[in-house]
């Protein structure tokens, strides 16, 4: 019988390390998918909250609508996708 | 599915379009056909055809970049954004960029194309079995010419089919050489270089000289991309080498060793613990073909869909088949018909039967003392038989669409629709039927000619029972109503009589510039109409708000 390996784990070079905290990845996501801020076609910019924007991109991506970035969302965050925002300008 | 606020669609149906560049991922070849494939996937529902340019502008222009490549939606690296691409119109609208930084393939990992051998530039076949051991990358066992070389079938040993595989000692790609080979050893800068490099660039492109200096000739190609080439680290585009040691001990395959993430890397020097160089392997990277033909849905005019199923959801996934989903083919079918060339919703030619009264007509009940132009608020205000409909109290105005002058009534509801109730939330009328559609509160009526059905639930139509009325409702097209409540709106499908997948959306996403707590939509003369007590957002066809007026003054013709 095989004993089990220890792992260790190192650091690749250009690994950057992301701290990008959850929220900061979601605020981001949200405005560059344009859930976050609707410019709206009158000329007038009108701020949507984070929860509302959730809410919006939750639908928009199926998934239930809480207002909250649970892990669903934020798992839908990280996914391969087009780089068209979802609300149209 | 959604189109771009307005409608933006090509006014004609053969649609051009031209490959500016190629991802080093895949045979020219095999782009061109991946293009090809995903326009189809559009032509083969609706009357587009496309035909490829080879020189000078095309509608649909489909270039790779990576990063920052020229328009103001840069790329953002491995992952992440596949790729984007302009509604239809002219300069950069139409085109469709891919991220070169992303890892191309059909979708299951390496797309090989042979070339010389005797399998005729078939597809290398992994695996394949090549004196009873399996392979799944290209080899050079067997040759003594270093060139790597795949069988195309699945058993070398019986059917003897083989290729050559991309490598720079047969090839190379744009530069100035022609597709010469590399030659080894080359000058660049008074170095010598024994493979491609990336040293000169800063695209990070690997590139070779082909004569044996490039100092003095300066003629170069780039290097094709090895199927075993790794993806990102440190050494893109080098080939994995095997053995090589990490932490003291000796790999021969691809290792998670070391990672928290789990990816498979290598090391492509013989040890990694002394060069630092290394890679992820390959994986089975992203369909070109799937993702193009997402693209192209937007090059068409085509906006995101928020059906999981439907090719114009904005996450990628690989599904194996494609094969449109309804809600792909109404979108494209709604801009510009199906096959045969039929729109069902543009230029329908089909003209209102005006000679069927489906109103039952009386003589206004004249009541001085009900002034509309004394009323704040209107229950609802609609367009019935090109009438400028406005509802009040068991009352309603008329409003002469095409005369624009004057007003009749008050008329009766309870005389003109006897089963109605005096306060009517929304209403509509099918073009196509002459029905009309009442709602109050969680109830509707459906009036044809003078016979009713009704009242139903408001939820018969699918809508939720969270729904207390329905505040307003858009005709589309043939077979379409948008009803709105709330902040919220969803597609009611006439033929259906169900409400349509994907909805509800959000009225301030689709409708920018209008209330989100409006009354009463309506559309009147080509414009939408949003209203708040007695103020209107005018919305023109490319929904834009181009006008903010008053209800009484502007459309009731008040003094």
């Amino acid at each position: 019988w095989s004993r089990p390996v220890k792992s260790v784990f190192v650091t690749f070079p250009g690994n950057i390390v992301k701290n990008m905290a959850d929220v900061e990845l979601a605020q981001s996501y949200l405005k560059k998918f344009g859930y976050m801020v609707t410019e709206q076609r009158s000329g007038f910019k009108s701020k949507v909250s984070i929860a509302k924007a959730l809410k919006m991109m939750q639908r928009q991506m199926g998934l239930k609508e809480t207002g909250e970035l649970d892990k669903p969302t934020l798992n839908a965050m990280k996914r391969p996708r087009c780089g068209v925002p979802d609300v149209a300008n | 599915y959604s189109i771009y606020g307005g409608v933006h669609k090509w006014d004609h149906n053969d649609i051009t379009y031209r490959i500016l560049n190629y991802s080093p991922d895949m045979d020219s070849k095999l782009i061109d056909d991946a293009f090809a494939r995903a326009l189809r996937v559009w032509s083969d529902v609706t009357p587009l055809t496309f035909t490829r340019l080879l020189q000078g502008e095309a509608d649909i222009m489909i270039s790779f970049g990576t990063g920052d490549h020229g328009d103001a939606f840069p790329f953002d690296g491995k992952r992440g954004l596949l790729a984007h691409a302009f509604r239809p119109g002219v300069g950069i609208l139409g085109d469709a960029h891919f991220d070169d930084d992303e890892y191309w393939t059909l979708g299951k990992g390496n797309v090989v194309k042979t070339y010389a051998g005797n399998a005729g530039g078939a597809i290398c076949h992994f695996p394949f079995t090549f004196g009873a051991k399996s392979y799944t990358t290209c080899i050079t066992e067997g040759v003594n010419n270093s060139i790597p070389w795949c069988a195309t079938t699945a058993d070398y040993d019986k059917d003897k089919k083989y290729g050559a595989c991309p490598t720079e000692l047969l090839f190379t790609f744009d530069g100035n050489a022609n597709g010469a080979r590399c030659v080894y050893p080359f000058i660049f800068h008074g170095r010598m270089y024994k493979s491609c490099t990336t040293d000169g660039r800063i695209d990070g492109k690997r590139w070779c000289a082909t004569t044996s200096n490039y100092d003095t000739d300066k003629r170069f190609g780039f290097c094709p991309k090895r199927d075993t080439a790794v993806i990102g680290g440190n050494s893109e585009g080098d080939a994995c080498h095997f053995p090589f040691v990490f932490q003291g001990k000796e790999y021969h395959s691809c290792t998670s060793e070391g990672r928290t993430d789990g990816k498979l890397w290598c090391g492509t020097t013989d040890s990694y613990d002394r060069d630092q160089k290394f890679g992820f392997c390959p994986n089975d990277g992203y369909s070109l073909f799937l993702v193009a033909a997402h693209e192209f849905g937007h090059s068409l005019g085509l906006d995101h869909s928020n059906i999981r199923e439907a090719l114009m959801f904005p996450l990628h996934s690989y599904v194996e088949d494609l094969s449109l989903d309804q809600d792909d083919i109404d979108g494209i079918q709604y801009l510009y018909g199906n096959k045969t060339g039929l729109s069902p919703t543009l230029n329908a030619t089909k003209k209102p039967n005006l000679t069927r009264s489906s109103v039952v007509t009386v003589s206004p009940t004249v009541d001085p003392t009900k002034d509309p132009c004394k009323i704040h608020k209107f229950d609802t205000i609609t367009v019935i038989q090109r009438h400028l409909h406005f509802f009040k109290d068991g009352q309603f105005w008329k409003v002469s669409n095409k005369t624009d002058v004057g007003r009749t009534g008050p008329f009766s509801i309870s005389q003109s629709w006897p089963a109605l109730p005096a306060v009517i939330d929304s209403a509509f009328e099918d073009v196509q039927t002459k029905r009309i559609y009442f709602f109050s509160g969680n109830r509707f009526w459906v009036y044809t000619g003078s016979s009713v059905l009704g009242p139903h639930s408001i939820e018969k139509l699918g809508l939720p029972p969270s729904v207390q009325k329905v505040e307003g409702a858009l005709y589309r097209g043939k077979s379409k109503v948008f009803l709105f409540s709330g902040e919220n709106f969803w597609r009611f499908n006439l033929k259906t009589q169900m409400i349509d997948k994907g909805y509800p959306k959000y009225t301030e996403a689709s409708f920018g510039g209008v209330p989100n707590d409006a009354h009463d939509v309506f559309q009147h003369k080509g414009n939408i109409y949003f209203c708040r007590d007695l103020f209107y957002w005018r919305l023109n066809s490319g929904r834009q708000v181009d006008h903010t007026g008053n209800v009484k003054y502007d459309l009731l013709k008040c003094p």
